[in-house]
């Protein structure tokens, strides 16, 4: 059982570093473990220094957006660890600017090659990168429902329209 | 193999049948606040095994019943199928070990007479259960953790947790 | 201490209904104390139910999006109940859709009359509610600074600026 | 009575000084993740009397003091100050209990030779304490807790937290 956790956080941590660094345009990530001798006595730890960064940041003392990058590059390293036909990711871009956002949903536009890629998400620069798009909407009773002819246009509409609406 | 559609039958806040079709490649879902995307992938882990009704956000799987609504009758059962697309690989292996080009994999849950839940899985429309879903969709690596499935609040989750919590998440995966 | 606990209670109840039907166009909301007789022997429970939704909603089964007005209300009613000269509110509408940004954001708006109100955003829809705006970033050295001369125009830009970059 | 300005030197992620101006009114703050736009909310409380060095997200108060970023030396001070708008009431009181029309709170952590954190209060230049700044601000109800400053995640903390948490919330307003 040791072992295999060993041999699992070196290829997850080897996965993490190097998403890490691409998500992060030059940033270093890390993983440690608190008790590398008996690691079920301990916690794992990460590490990251985004670009500019001083290293001696810790994960508590990132920003909103400078930790969920994190995670992400942490959630991928484990997909690369075990591919799975089909991925499913919801809101994962709720706190990162338009920068952030457009490196997340270009790098599951990447990976939409090999697996499966479906995600839920309101931002205009997630929806301009899909393939394809799915509207759901409930008409005031309640009961949800698809949006049929639902396409890249309508979906970006139906964030511009209550745009519109909102200025 | 990928998901082809998602079928949902009176499942949380679809009233009635509904039928979402996926492609290859990478797709976005979009809709208002409430309107019932994270509903549909509530609905995706209710099929591939969720680990608990707390992870659907629910108390219960009754809450996984249309309630109906504002003005509508509330629901007797909740059915959701995962339409796989399984083709047979160059090397006459198929990803998912069911000999077929499609793959249907359905769970129920109905209300009894003395309103109790019973869940029933059926595969192709055959009888089927939970630990036979999971030898089958473990064969392609479609479980259900791991990460393939990310929640809403997941990502927030995992930059707040503890050392140890995140310990555990590599334990599951190792 | 009881009595003070139940006074401030049906005071904040009050404005909460209040504040969440109008939050919520139409939606009903209520606190209740889950053991009235020895409200220190329990907690305090929130019921939300958005318009059109089934008045049997759990605040556990509502989505990201209704469970933050429902809290945003409590918030509210919370400050109604003893009223402060200025409020900070960092990125609370990370997953709201336009509609319901639109709503809080003009909500702050009409409370920055009596109330000075300062909102840390990255949403278009707040950025044009605001009337001041105020820019931050850091130049890749990890050195945080004000960006002068920034403006209305400019804070929108921010966004679009690295959207028209994303597309 | 009003925020004027906020002025910070070497807290956090800014190095030397950066004032920031504000109006009466709707004001907001935008910019890049990671760019310092918390890092001014945390001044604001850490002024007011954050609850603990852990809301300002920093293990101690040594991770208030600017740490250098990537190549610059790191400070040994931190410095804060919030300039207040105090002008006479039309029954010739004050908001804050200070004659003044401009009121600054400064509160300052420096390290000393033995490398251990020492903090000063300063009310208009003179020296006071944590005390003094928690009554006066408190007449004028510019107290840092009751949801007066919402700090990221707060939204989503109040919804996910058990009910006995959530009254707790109410008996520190009551
Ligand atoms: N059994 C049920 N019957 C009817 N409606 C239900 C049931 N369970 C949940 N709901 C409703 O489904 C809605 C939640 O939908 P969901 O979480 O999918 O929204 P969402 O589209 O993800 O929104 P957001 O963008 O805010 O995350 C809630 O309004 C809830 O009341
Ligand atoms: N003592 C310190 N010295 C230097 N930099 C620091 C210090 N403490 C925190 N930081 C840096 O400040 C940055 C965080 O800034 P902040 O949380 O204000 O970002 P933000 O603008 O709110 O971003 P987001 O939009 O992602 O929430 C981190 O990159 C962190 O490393
Ligand atoms: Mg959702
Ligand atoms: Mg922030």
């Amino acid at each position: 059982r040791k072992t295999r956790l060993l041999a699992t956080l070196k290829e997850v941590n080897k996965n993490f570093k190097i998403v890490y660094n691409r998500l992060s345009n030059g940033g270093r990530g890390e993983l440690f473990l608190e008790n590398p001798d008996e690691p079920f006595k301990g916690g794992l730890d990460m590490w990251a220094q985004p670009r500019g960064k001083s290293n001696k940041s810790r994960l508590q003392g990132l920003s909103g957006g400078e930790k969920s990058m994190a995670s992400l590059s942490l959630i991928f390293a484990i997909q690369d660890h075990d591919p799975s036909p089909f991925y499913y990711f919801d809101e994962v871009d709720q706190n990162l600017d338009v920068p952030n956002s457009k490196l997340i949903a270009t790098e599951c536009r990447n990976r939409s090659e090999a697996a499966q890629f479906i995600m839920v998400t309101l931002r205009k620069v997630s929806l301009e990168l899909a393939d394809h798009h799915i509207g759901i909407t409930h008409g005031g009773d309640g009961c949800s429902r698809r949006i049929v002819d639902f396409n890249r246009e309508r979906a970006i509409e139906l964030g511009a329209e209550a745009e519109k609406e909102a200025a | 193999m990928y998901l082809k559609s998602l079928e949902v039958e009176n499942f949380k806040s679809f009233k009635g049948e509904a039928v979402i079709p996926f492609d290859r490649g990478f797709t976005a879902i979009t809709g208002p606040n409430g309107s019932g995307k994270s509903n549909c992938g509530d609905a995706v882990q209710f099929v591939l095994g969720a680990r608990s009704a707390k992870v659907l956000r629910a108390q219960n799987s009754k809450d996984l019943i249309f309630n109906g609504g504002k003005s509508n009758r509330p629901a007797r059962n909740a059915k959701v199928t995962l339409v796989f697309a399984n083709p047979a690989l160059s090397n006459g292996r198929r990803r998912l070990p069911i000999d077929s080009d499609e793959v249907r994999m359905t769970r129920e849950v109905r209300l009894t007479k003395s309103n109790n839940t019973v869940s029933t899985y059926l595969l192709n429309g055959e009888e089927s259960n939970q630990k036979s879903f999971h030898r089958i969709l473990g064969q392609a690596n479609a479980r259900p953790d791991g990460y393939n499935i990310v929640l809403q609040g997941d990502v927030t989750r995992l930059s707040s947790m503890t050392a140890v919590e995140r310990r555990k998440v590599l334990d599951s995966v190792a």
